[in-house]
């Protein structure tokens, strides 16, 4: 699989759709049940869903026409190119174009519907083609597919839960188990639900909670009540234990670790290449010796980086440290005046955790709204 | 050059195949007649890279299986990202 550079992607996962015009070859209401199941094949795999919308602008616009529509891509007339599909983001981009030079048919005796917007909507998701011959996203149709049991590749699959992750109902794991043990309880477990613990750090992965502490770590799906404890060497064997800090970089679907002055990035159970790091790359003076906790703002696209009482701020865009920090922490974050063992963004709330407790922040109104106990996201 | 017939490669007309390896592999419009230039290294190179993403026997010629598949109906994206 392989994606549009820059690896553009649907920021939320509630992606409107609009069927512009019909093709005159099929029933309107065939057409509307070849998107509807076009659409349905790849939310079944992610967390996104799929609403109609009958007028106006939707992510998705989906219209027949020939030759040249008006977009400096024209058709080519019977054969040749069927359709073609912008990737994700505003006005044209999402947007599928059918050529209606083509025979639509809901079954293989012209060109199927239901199959080739199912590949359309792969690139109005995000992905680009696929050299995996069994691959719906192939570039190439294949009018021998068993429409009656038609199912994504392993690649498809991959390819567009490396962009959205599982469905959200989904028992899979977002992290793959690497080992065996991964099933057996570790030996030594930390005490889930007791009253004084602590975090080394917090990260959300991929719409998940993982609460870091010393060798193990804690799994905390939204949709699910009891937290999973596992060994931090069944995911990521090759990292230290005991982080300093870590936070999920949702635009790139990365997870960095810190450890002293030195930091990681992972994808998913995979390590990125080049890593560990020396935190002064990113712009921290010598005198750092280690981050305490950090997290990034997806509405602001910073990453906020606490070392003992201030802290900094990083442009994720321009990939620098911003002018005018270090700031203290108390001035910007009234009422958290503790040292920050990790934080992590939540529902719109900023959680510090310091020692056995929690602060929940709110970024708007600029105060603590709650003090909780820093295992209360644990079912306890 | 003497008018050619409308050069073709098997049944393929020589401006479709050059259309194809613009659009999807991203081959560079020179201008020049594709015939004379069919078997220059970036045209070979290119229908290499075809061959190689689409499954194929990596020939770097027109042959005839490369000819069936470029005749195929297909997606209007390009193949590989500029």
């Amino acid at each position: 699989f392989s994606f549009f550079p820059y690896m553009p992607k649907w920021r939320n996962n509630e992606v409107t759709y609009r069927i512009v015009n019909y093709t005159p070859d099929m029933n309107e209401p065939d057409v509307d049940a070849a998107i509807e199941r076009a659409l349905k094949v790849w939310s079944d795999v992610t967390p996104l869903t799929f609403t109609r919308l009958s007028e106006g602008e939707a992510d998705i616009m989906i219209s027949f026409s020939v030759k040249d529509h008006g977009d400096f891509l024209p058709f080519d007339g019977p054969g040749g190119v069927l359709a073609h599909a912008y990737p994700p983001g505003p006005k044209i981009n999402g947007d599928v174009h059918l050529d209606d030079d083509e025979k639509w048919t809901e079954d293989t005796t012209g060109i199927n519907l239901f199959l080739t917007a199912a590949h359309e909507f792969g690139h109005s998701l995000g992905l680009l083609h696929s050299s995996d011959t069994a691959a719906l996203m192939y570039p190439v149709y294949n009018s021998n597919t068993d429409l009656t049991r038609f199912r994504l590749s392993q690649d498809d699959i991959d390819g567009i839960q490396s962009l959205y992750g599982y469905p959200s109902d989904s028992p899979d794991d977002p992290v793959p188990p690497t080992t065996s043990t991964e099933q057996e309880k570790p030996e030594g477990d930390p005490e889930t639900c007791d009253p004084n613990i602590s975090f080394d750090a917090v990260s959300t992965l991929r719409g998940e909670m993982l609460f870091f502490k010393d060798r193990h770590f804690w799994r905390k799906s939204i949709n699910t009540i009891e937290p999973q404890l596992h060994l931090l060497s069944a995911y990521w064997p090759s990292l230290p234990s005991g982080f300093d800090a870590a936070y999920e970089l949702t635009t790139k679907d990365m997870v960095f670790f810190f450890k002293e002055s030195k930091f990681w990035s992972v994808r998913g159970s995979d390590i990125q290449p080049g890593y560990p790091k020396d935190i002064h790359t990113l712009g921290f003076p010598r005198t750092v010796k280690k981050i305490d906790a950090a997290f990034f703002d997806k509405g602001k696209q910073k990453t906020y980086f606490f070392v003992n009482d201030v802290y900094w701020r990083y442009d994720e865009k321009r990939q620098s440290m911003e002018h005018g920090y270090p700031r203290n922490i108390v001035t910007d974050f009234p009422g958290v005046d503790k040292n920050i063992d990790a934080v992590f963004e939540a529902f719109g709330f900023f959680y510090f955790f310091s020692g056995s407790f929690q602060f929940e922040f709110d970024p708007n109104a600029k105060m603590v709204t709650r003090t909780l106990k820093s295992n209360s996201w644990l079912n306890c | 050059y003497p008018l050619n017939p409308a050069a073709t490669a098997g049944t393929m007309s020589m401006d479709r195949i050059q259309k194809y390896l613009e659009d999807f592999y991203h081959l560079e419009k020179d201008g020049k007649q594709f015939v004379r230039r069919r078997d220059s290294s970036p045209v070979v190179t290119k229908i290499q890279e075809m061959q190689r993403f689409l499954g194929m026997k990596v020939t770097g010629k027109l042959d005839d299986d490369t000819m069936e598949m470029m005749k195929k109906p297909r997606c209007g994206i390009p193949d590989v990202s500029s």
